[in-house]
Formats: C-alpha cells, sequence, structure tokens
C-alpha cells in the first residue's frame, strides 16, 4: 500500500511540468526513502533526475517498494486540476495498475479525486556517480531562463565557459555571434540575486542550446539554479525542490570530433 | 563542428 500526503502539492506540479516535455512516459520509483524519477529523452542525450525525500510528505506510507509507469502528459493533466494550495494525496495499492490522486483545499470545503491508469514501461537506468565537479555555478534561475531563451535566438549551440572572473555563454549563428559573462556576485542585499562560483579549474564545454532552454522549465521550482561542470563530462543542472528534494538535469556535451 | 555525445558514452547503464 503507498499513501503520500504533500502538503504543498504545487510541488509536484512544477516538477511535472518541467520535466513532460522532455519526456513521455517515466517510471516513477517509490520506497521508503521517497519518490526517484529517472529518464533520458529519446535521444538519449539529456537525463532527468527527481528526487523527493520521504520527510517531505505530512504523511508518507510505503509497505514495499513499487515503480509506477506513467505519461507525464496525463499527470500533468490531472494535477492542473489540483488548486495552487491543495493538498494532494497519492494512494495505490502494492499490485494496483492505476494510482489515485485526491486534492483538498485549504478548508477541505472541495475534495477531488483522479484515478490514473499505469503502464508498463521499461526504462534503461544510468548510473549516474556523485562527480566532484571543476566548476560549479550557482546563479539566479530567472538569469539562467533569460540566458538560454537570448542566446537561443541567436544560436543553436553554446559554449559556458567558467573561469575565476565569471562564468561566460557563447553563442554564434547566421545572425552573428553574442557572448554573456555573469560574475561572481556574493553581495547582493538580495540572497536569490547572488552568483557564486566554485572553481577548481577553469573548464569550458560545448552544449546545444534548446535542452538547456527545456531545463528552463524548471525555473517556477527555485529561486536559484546551480550548473556543475567538468571537462569532458555531461552538466548537471540543478533545481531544489525547496528543502524536500531536487530536479536534476544532465545534458551530454557536444565534443571536437 | 562538434559532435553531440550520448550519455551512454559517460554513464554506464545498470
Amino acid at each position: 500500500m503507498l499513501e503520500a500526503r504533500l502538503v504543498q502539492g504545487s510541488m509536484l506540479r512544477k516538477v511535472v511540468d518541467a520535466v513532460k516535455d522532455l519526456v513521455s512516459d517515466a517510471n516513477i520509483d517509490v520506497s521508503s526513502s521517497g519518490f526517484s524519477l529517472q529518464a533520458m529523452d529519446t535521444s538519449h542525450v539529456s537525463l532527468i533526475a527527481m528526487h523527493l525525500r520521504a520527510d517531505a510528505f505530512e504523511h508518507f506510507r510505503c509497505d514495499r517498494p513499487m515503480s509506477m509507469g506513467m505519461s507525464l502528459a496525463n499527470l500533468a493533466k490531472v494535477l492542473k486540476c489540483a488548486g495552487s494550495d491543495d493538498i494532494v494525496t497519492l494512494k495505490a495499492n502494492d499490485d494496483g495498475d492505476t494510482v489515485t490522486f485526491m486534492f483538498e483545499s485549504p478548508k477541505e470545503d472541495r475534495v477531488s479525486d483522479f484515478e490514473l491508469k499505469l503502464m508498463d514501461i521499461d526504462s534503461e537506468h544510468l548510473g549516474i556517480p556523485d562527480t566532484d565537479y571543476c566548476a560549479t555555478v550557482t546563479m539566479p534561475a530567472g538569469e539562467y531562463a533569460r540566458i538560454c531563451k537570448d542566446l537561443s535566438s541567436i544560436g543553436d549551440t553554446v559554449v559556458i565557459s567558467a573561469t575565476k572572473d565569471g562564468v561566460k555563454f557563447t553563442t554564434s549563428g547566421d545572425v552573428g555571434t553574442a557572448n554573456v559573462t555573469v560574475r561572481q556576485n556574493t553581495t547582493a542585499d538580495k540572497k536569490e540575486d547572488q552568483t557564486i562560483i566554485d572553481l577548481k579549474e577553469p573548464v569550458a564545454l560545448t552544449f546545444a542550446l534548446r535542452y538547456l532552454t527545456s531545463f528552463a522549465k524548471a525555473t517556477p521550482l527555485a529561486t536559484h539554479v546551480t550548473l556543475s561542470m567538468t571537462r569532458e563530462l555531461p552538466v548537471m543542472v540543478e533545481y531544489a525542490i525547496q528543502d524536500m528534494g531536487h530536479l536534476r538535469f544532465y545534458l551530454a556535451p557536444k565534443i571536437e570530433d | 563542428t562538434p559532435m553531440q555525445n550520448h550519455l551512454e558514452e559517460f554513464y554506464s547503464l545498470c
């Protein structure tokens, strides 16, 4: 039996809205540690890894680990029916082929439930080792989203280079070229305006902008985004889900052949 | 022009 009650149900909707265009179907794995989701996009160039800890839920019961295969588009449709302040409760039987979502308004004067059919999805799981990245950039999520949007109008490939001065995003295309440099800023009055760069050694990597732009759909989740880079490794783009967990995106670099 | 890699070149299936 699975029963999980999330007071801030809107977080679930923000997570699904952030990933549903990248991955269409995915297995949500539930265990005593919480909810996890790992899936690659169809081109196997990018990957999402989400974790919501069990202690994020007001009530969490998971008698035995289970994997719930879902269409993320259908899940998004169901979550769209929840009020932004609703409490969301998920229920599923161990051998069930459906999962039920219950939405309760804060004043408990409106309760609705939606039953979603589960699917059999055979997903390939990648082992992602903990990496001691050469460069870690924490910047305002809105700033990252704006850079992706602006540069996408100029080119489709971006070189991200992190040095001690800051992190530079460079692109070029038929229109011309563009550079955006974001400098370390640890003195901004508001914490959410700060940019923090932890550099072990300079690194520059090349990526397809359309994936980085897609990751920015997670902007409503958090005030900051963290980019972690190491030579010749995928970049990790991470949004914290408040203090409940994280939504991570990995993107394989483009390397001179 | 740089070639797009795939994740399996960096991470192993488990």
